[in-house]
């Protein structure tokens, strides 16, 4: 699934996922 | 409007708002939120990187080759915390209407750990391999160089062994999954998430 490292950074790292700025605020 | 005791000293909103993808009301909507983060440890109205911590992983240490690079890109000025105007800056990139070429532009400067203006294959590598230790998993080494091998067969055109800002681009266009994490949807209706602006807002959007 994660055949390219870029998918596999942009999928795994919680430290690229902005979206948790804005949850359980 | 301007120096108002409520928000934040010198911060001209309308200016703000009509210098990125938010109304008025959005970016005070927005400044509920950095009230909130940057409060969130040290009272003082700035967001220190343990508290970008603390807010991305739920914790306030523990060393992050990410969190470094994203607290560099939000810290325009380079003093070490984040401003309610750097806040909006480096948001209006992930707004779902903002320019894909604003979102190719930070993605670029996210993966380029050592900010030579390349994303080198040690980069990647480091990256990679960061994310298996938090996740532990394992992976071998054969297998990881596979996958980087892959990678930058089809985004380093020129072969030298490292991808630039052009290649980088030419490579996500043909990729764009892999800007999905420079879209927040939630900034298409931050209003609604923090409604409690509405308490202190002067303007009617």
């Amino acid at each position: 699934k994660f055949f390219n490292a870029f998918e596999f950074i942009s999928s795994m790292s919680s430290g690229f996922d902005l979206s948790s700025l804005f949850e359980n605020k | 409007r301007q120096n108002s005791p409520r928000t934040c000293q010198y911060v001209d909103l309308a200016r703000l708002a009509h210098d990125s993808p938010f109304s008025v009301n959005e970016v005070e909507a927005l400044y509920e939120l950095f009230k909130k983060l940057s409060c969130s440890i040290i009272d003082d109205m700035l967001i220190h990187k343990e508290e970008l911590r603390l807010a991305l992983f739920q914790a306030p240490y523990g060393e992050n080759i990410f969190l470094d690079r994203v607290f560099d890109l939000f810290d325009e000025k380079k003093n070490g915390v984040i401003e309610f105007e750097e806040f909006i800056h480096a948001l209006s990139v992930f707004h779902p209407n903002a320019p894909i070429e604003e979102k190719i532009d930070f993605a670029f400067r996210l993966y380029d750990l050592r900010q030579t203006g390349f994303i080198e294959r040690e980069e990647v590598q480091q990256m990679v391999a960061t994310i298996l230790m938090e996740s532990d998993m394992t992976l071998s080494d054969e297998l990881l160089n596979l996958i980087i091998d892959k990678t930058f067969a089809d985004a380093d055109s020129d072969k030298d062994g490292k991808i630039s800002k052009a290649e980088w681009k030419a490579y996500v266009l043909k990729h764009p999954s892999l800007l999905k994490n420079m879209t927040l949807p939630y900034l298409k209706d931050v209003t609604t998430a923090f409604p409690s602006f509405i308490f202190n807002t002067e303007v009617e959007d």
